[in-house]
């Protein structure tokens, strides 16, 4: 499986997506902002995915952290749950969605 | 081991008790509430101990909910990292805390 593939393949084709874990809450709260905009997303579960733990390796080496959410806009990791948050609350969210061209 | 035991001789001789893991962020969201109060709490880092997930189950026994962080004030359950906030924020954790006799 060419996992760099396929995680690029997600962030070039999805406008929003979160790289989560369905039992964080953080990532929950991630998800609960792109909901409260009627935001559609694209999840994915590492910890439902067989190569869950290298998929995550792979988003340390693109974004800077191990950790999750991991959240792309436009292809563009926007950092994780802290960083959603507040461009949400600094009303700069929408405006990073706008962008997409897909 | 006796976990049962080891887990009440925890909640009954330390005021603030959280059941937490050190990777998870709403267990660090609990903790930073009692040290912006400047209370001491005792943390059990359930993903550190051997027998993490015993003790997970028994506190899902105890408390009705398999999930971290579980906050125990006074040797009582008052919730996780949502019901820890907002009793701060509605100023009814420090009277709790008032109440600790150890
Ligand atoms: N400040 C970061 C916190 C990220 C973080 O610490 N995530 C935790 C879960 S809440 C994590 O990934 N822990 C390691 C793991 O689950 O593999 C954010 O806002 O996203
Ligand atoms: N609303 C609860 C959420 C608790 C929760 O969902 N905790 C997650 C981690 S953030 C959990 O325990 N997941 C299962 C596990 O880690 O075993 C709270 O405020 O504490
Ligand atoms: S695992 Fe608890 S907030 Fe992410």
């Amino acid at each position: 499986t060419n996992l760099d593939g396929m995680v690029d393949g997600l962030i070039q084709s999805n406008c929003v997506v979160i790289f989560s874990k369905t039992t964080c809450s953080y990532c929950k709260m991630a998800k609960r902002v792109f909901e409260n905009l009627g935001v559609p997303y694209t999840a994915v579960e590492l910890n439902q995915l067989e190569n869950g733990r290298d998929v995550q390796k792979i988003l340390a080496s693109m974004t800077g952290s191990a950790t999750v959410p991991r959240v792309f806009i436009n292809g563009t990791c926007i950092g994780g749950g802290t960083e959603t948050r507040q461009l949400q609350k600094q009303g700069l969210l929408l405006p990073l969605l706008d962008r997409c061209t897909f």
